[in-house]
């Protein structure tokens, strides 16, 4: 509509491959080092559901699970220390989501932490949760909590090995091929060009062209 | 201490421990 004959930008025509082509160039950008942004995160509102989210959820179950392991038999010390860890630490993962998104300067900085204080979140549930079930049976209710682990472990590792892997590694292997494929566009130059002769739409004519394009994979996720 | 908590309390807490494991983990992996 803008750069077809008529149009407000008509002194711009974009019609062939080669009017185009001055507008392709992708300008190098030299290593530095330093963060670049390679894609736009998430809006401010879908951070602020998830922080909502987590926070209403996450602190209500770590809190269960701390306060059950702050009722065992384990040192006072131990209880203390293991008891408000994982609250504690989901907090701070949180406050990084936002500490790394409103800070331009250390938001890096803060974006690795949040690995940090995930990690720390999860090595203290599964503190809490095994050294709790351990603690509040005799020797036979330890035996069957230790059976139930090890099921869980079959279970798990029998999931990994004939569902998660197999995905990951198709995955993987999708988003490797067929980079070359923009190169090869040329249709789309000539149906510009036979678009431009005049400005009405030749709708069923070029239906059969556009058939034999083939369909391209994105290259990577944000396309 | 939790050892001298009545059977049905010890039987939820602990289906309880591990919901929230199972339910954190499948959290993780996906």
């Amino acid at each position: 509509t803008c750069h077809s004959k008529g149009g407000e930008k008509e002194d711009v025509p974009l019609a062939t491959y080669e009017h185009l082509a001055p507008f392709l160039k992708v300008n190098a950008v030299a290593v530095t080092g330093d963060w670049v942004k390679v894609e736009e995160p998430i809006s401010t509102s879908k951070l602020t559901q998830s922080t909502h989210a987590h926070l209403l959820s996450f602190a209500v179950l770590f809190s269960l699970t701390g306060l059950i392991f702050a009722c065992s038999s384990y040192p006072s010390s131990v209880r203390c220390a293991l008891g408000p860890w994982v609250v504690v630490a989901v907090f701070a993962d949180v406050s990084l989501w936002w500490l790394a998104r409103l800070s331009d300067e250390w938001g890096p900085l803060f974006a690795r932490g949040v690995i940090v204080t995930g990690g720390l979140a999860g090595l203290g549930l599964a503190l809490q949760i095994t050294l709790s079930l351990f603690n509040m049976y005799g020797a036979k209710g330890k035996v069957v909590i230790a059976l139930l682990f090890l099921l869980g472990g079959a279970v798990g590792g029998l999931v990994i090995q004939s569902q998660i892997k197999p995905a990951l590694d198709a995955k993987a292997l999708a988003k490797q091929p067929e980079v070359k494929a923009p190169e090869g566009k040329q249709p789309d130059a000539k149906e510009a060009k036979t678009d431009t002769g005049k400005d009405e739409p030749k709708g069923k004519k070029d239906e059969p062209k556009g058939k034999g394009v083939a369909l391209h994979r994105p290259i990577h996720d944000f396309d | 201490t939790l050892r001298e908590l009545p059977l049905p309390v010890k039987v939820v807490a602990s289906v309880f421990l591990m919901a929230v494991g199972l339910g954190y983990t499948s959290a993780m992996v996906q």
